[in-house]
């Protein structure tokens, strides 16, 4: 169990360091395993700066800086044993458009290279737009739940209606 | 393997039979506060095993069974299925001879739930293993909950070694 | 100390019930204080069920629900003892349209009806173009903040640029 | 009692002397993710007395202190003051002869904080009080932080009680 933790973490720890600069658009992170003499006793430490930024302590990040480094490790660990299924559940609500956009691209690219299918729940109409199809659930009677699949148009409308 | 349906019946919101076909790339799913899409997520993590009432937000696990709306009654039983292609035969040995694996979960109110794949009753453990082997379940990392992504970054350093144990 | 709770405890409930069917479009709330022989030492229940939907356990809320509910029992605390400043830091984060909506317009009408002054944070369109004023912050220099006082159209390119 | 300016220098990211006027009805705040407006709200917390450095989202209170960019160096002093109207004299006994008060808290790496009203220093806990009489403060339940809005619902009982007792 102990190599195979540690070679997981050299791995994860690249794919980490590469998904932050691209969803920041720069900047660098890293992980490391905090000291002891079990690795697997040991926990994850995550060190992070992004563009043009200190190095500093996790919890000074802003609410979407912390959001978009969640989502660069948890990329990262599914880049190196990756699931049959994905689903982020407004995971970009945090976001700022730009932000938004990047994250986009980002699981755009995951879903072309491999197998994995996505689930993505949204609000924002940039995510909306950028999916390969949508269903929309409503509640045209109160307290029951139906799902249709929608159009990008009738997806804009259910955003607006509720 | 590829998971290709979801089908709910009772199951929280989902009082009327419902089906989400998963296909390949991303499917985005939106609709108004309330509607029931984190539902639709805990449909998918129920199926696969999960033993929390509290992960499904619930006070105990009967209460992801419909509890009625003002015009409708309450049910007392719920069950979603699961349908996944094996054509690349990557199940464990029990359930590796078939193209097809449909896994159901039912649950009666005061009963508990049982698991059937392909129609033959299983254990949750075997259930559990299954979806294991493959990279996910109930547990899995890539199925992230509303609000969780915020949770990650200020969780205590042991908590996060669990999530690259997923990648070991 | 115990007859002061229970009658700030009765005017909070009276603005609950009134601000939850404002926020929701309809359905009912209300707030019940758990039985001790000692008010001082009681719990806060919430009860409350969305228009069209059976009572139940607030757990079982989704996620924009849950933060409208928040919003009614602050803002009915808040009418009770007005503060003189209120900042609300993307509240309407986890909001579809009709919910920005109906909470853009509750304090609208709390700032016009008192004294109190509100700082909204917000990423969302619909709210930016609801305030009196707008305030950019921006790092043109990265790692440095700068406050400009801004209208709704470069408030627009400022959500865009990043 | 009105508020009317909040004035921040060397204070987490607002490196530079910035000032924030604060009128009547409704001021919007917007920007990009990690520009600093979460550091404003934090900055208005502080300045009335805020004690903890976990809810300053820090390791210490020294984490206030403008750390540093890639091209500046980190400083050792930060300050943050806010202008109010005193005109219709609300304020406690000690400060009420006046129409304007002023209140600066200063923080000096490993030294500590001071305060001080009109220029005179003052304690801790006398402004702390001052604001407390007017229905706001450090711990006030309008002062909404990110991602708190979500977790008053989920709250236990008791401590949801203590939003009631800031009615009281
Ligand atoms: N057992 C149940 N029976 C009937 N309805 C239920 C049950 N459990 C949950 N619900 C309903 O499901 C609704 C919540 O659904 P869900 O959390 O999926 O919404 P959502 O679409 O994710 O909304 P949001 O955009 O706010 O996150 C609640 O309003 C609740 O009434
Ligand atoms: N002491 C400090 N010195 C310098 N910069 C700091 C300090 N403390 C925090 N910061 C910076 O402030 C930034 C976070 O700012 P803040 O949380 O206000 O962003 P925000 O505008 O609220 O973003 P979001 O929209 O994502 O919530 C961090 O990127 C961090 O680098
Ligand atoms: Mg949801
Ligand atoms: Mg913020």
């Amino acid at each position: 169990g102990r190599e195979r933790l540690l070679a997981a973490f050299e791995q994860v720890n690249g794919h980490f360091t590469d998904l932050f600069t691209r969803l920041f658009g720069g900047g660098q992170a890293q992980l490391s395993l905090t000291q002891t003499d079990d690795p697997l006793e040991a926990g994850l430490e995550i060190y992070a700066s992004p563009p043009g930024k200190k190095l500093q302590v996790m919890s000074l990040l802003s609410g979407g800086e912390q959001a978009l480094t969640a989502l660069a490790l948890l990329f990262a660990v599914f880049l190196v044993n990756p699931a049959p299924i994905c689903v982020l559940d407004e995971v970009d609500a945090p976001l700022d458009d730009a932000n938004v956009d990047r994250f986009c691209t980002l699981v755009e690219e995951l879903a072309r290279s491999g197998k994995t299918r996505f689930l993505v729940i949204t609000h924002h109409r940039m995510t909306m737009a950028r999916m390969d199809r949508l269903f929309g659930v409503t509640m045209s009677e109160r307290g029951v739940s139906q799902l249709v699949s929608v159009d990008l148009q009738a997806a804009e409308e259910l955003r607006e209606s509720a | 393997m590829q998971f290709n349906r979801l089908r709910l019946k009772g199951f929280k919101s989902f009082v009327d039979p419902t089906e989400l076909v998963v296909e390949r790339g991303m499917t985005g799913i939106v609709g108004p506060n309330g509607c029931g899409k984190s539902n639709l997520v805990e449909a998918l993590r129920w199926v696969m095993g999960e033993t929390s009432a509290k992960r499904m937000r619930g006070g105990e696990m009967d209460d992801v069974i419909f509890a009625g709306s003002q015009r409708r009654p309450a049910h007392n039983i719920a069950e979603v299925a699961v349908h996944l292609d094996n054509t690349d035969r990557t199940a464990p040995a029990q359930f590796n001879d078939l193209d097809e694996l449909d896994i159901v979960r039912r649950i009666e109110r005061d009963k508990g739930s049982t698991y059937r794949v392909n129609g033959r009753e299983t254990r949750a453990r075997d259930v559990q293993l299954l979806f294991a082997d493959q990279a996910t379940g109930a547990g899995s990392t890539a199925l992230v909950s509303q609000g969780r992504i915020g949770t990650i970054i200020n969780a205590k350093p042991s908590d996060r070694r669990t999530i690259l144990e997923e990648a070991a």
